[in-house]
């Protein structure tokens, strides 16, 4: 899976998420890229999220909706919302989580349990970053 | 300068640094810089945030390193079959795609059903339609399906033949 989430110089937010889903999934299986506030959701007010993992788990927990509602309702930081969200239900959902979510000041927040996940962040007039494992 | 910013993630996957040489990091690095560069070049013109993701998100499509358009995971048929999303935070307009297989840019379907469609969630041929009927670019399995994950599809075959020969897997 690959996601991307943006602010623009108009103060808007937007999120995407695209994916070829999982190796030997069922014909007609679909994961929690599309399922809006699932895998995907953006609200200039709060936040924009992409998320990437094992998609059943993503989809029970409603992830990406998740942070947006930790941020705006219980007043979390993106970064607190975003990991938090990576270990809601973690006793009753079991699987890979990753999720990339940036809020309304381009503040960008990177959450996964996996230890590895490709990522990037590019800000005006900042330099940019790429990584791949948790370490860096 | 106002600001602006972009970020963009590749998956994240159970990987140990064992399992990964360095030409593979430095391509996946690299892969991640272009579709970076590919968002940020939208934002820096004064683009919306809204296609800036369409273009990072296009750059991994086409990248075969990326489980998402050329590249993508094969379903237990050995097919293609592509699933994505996109959202607009200024108008909470959404555009989604389900289970589509020759669309080249799933994302950019996405973005059409978002715009001109009045429902938010297509899925399978009728995705398709609605792509060609806005001149979106389809392409073949000789396109999207490359040899390591044909690999990796038939080792997941080879696994499940196997598990069924061995005594004691049987159940009736």
């Amino acid at each position: 899976t690959v996601g991307a989430v943006a602010l623009d110089i108009n103060g808007n937010l937007a999120a995407a998420t695209s994916t070829g889903g999982l190796t030997d999934q069922l014909k007609g299986r679909v994961g929690d890229t599309p399922i809006i506030g699932g895998g995907t959701f953006a609200n200039n007010e709060v936040c924009a999220v992409s998320c990437t993992g094992e998609g059943e788990v993503i989809m029970r927990g409603a992830l990406a909706h998740e942070v947006y509602a930790m941020m705006k309702y219980a007043g979390h930081s993106l970064q607190a919302a975003t990991e938090k969200a990576i270990q809601l239900h973690a006793d009753k959902l079991q699987g890979d989580r990753g999720i990339l979510s940036m809020d309304s000041s381009g503040k960008v927040a990177f959450g996964f349990n996996t230890g590895f996940m490709k990522r990037g962040y590019w800000a005006a007039d900042e330099e940019p970053f790429v990584a791949l494992w948790e370490s860096e | 300068m106002k600001k602006f910013a972009i970020a963009i993630h590749g998956g994240a996957e159970t990987t140990k640094p064992s399992e990964l040489d360095n030409k593979k990091e430095e391509a996946y690095k690299d892969g991640l810089a272009d579709a970076l560069k590919a968002g940020y070049d939208v934002l820096e013109k004064g683009g919306s945030a809204l296609d800036a993701v369409e273009a990072a998100v296009n750059s991994m499509e086409r990248n075969p390193l990326f489980n998402a358009g050329r590249g993508a995971s094969l379903t237990e048929r050995g097919e293609n079959e592509f699933d994505a999303a996109i959202m607009d935070g200024n108008t909470l307009r959404v555009g989604a795609v389900g289970a589509v297989r020759y669309v080249q840019h799933p994302i950019s379907l996405a973005k059409v059903i978002l715009q001109k469609c009045d429902y938010c969630l297509l899925v399978g041929t009728g995705a398709e339609e609605f792509a060609l009927a806005n001149n979106l670019s389809l392409k073949g399995p000789e396109y999207f399906v490359t040899p390591e994950k044909k690999e990796a599809w038939l080792d997941k075959q080879q696994n499940k033949v196997e598990k069924k020969r061995m005594p004691g897997s049987m159940t009736d």
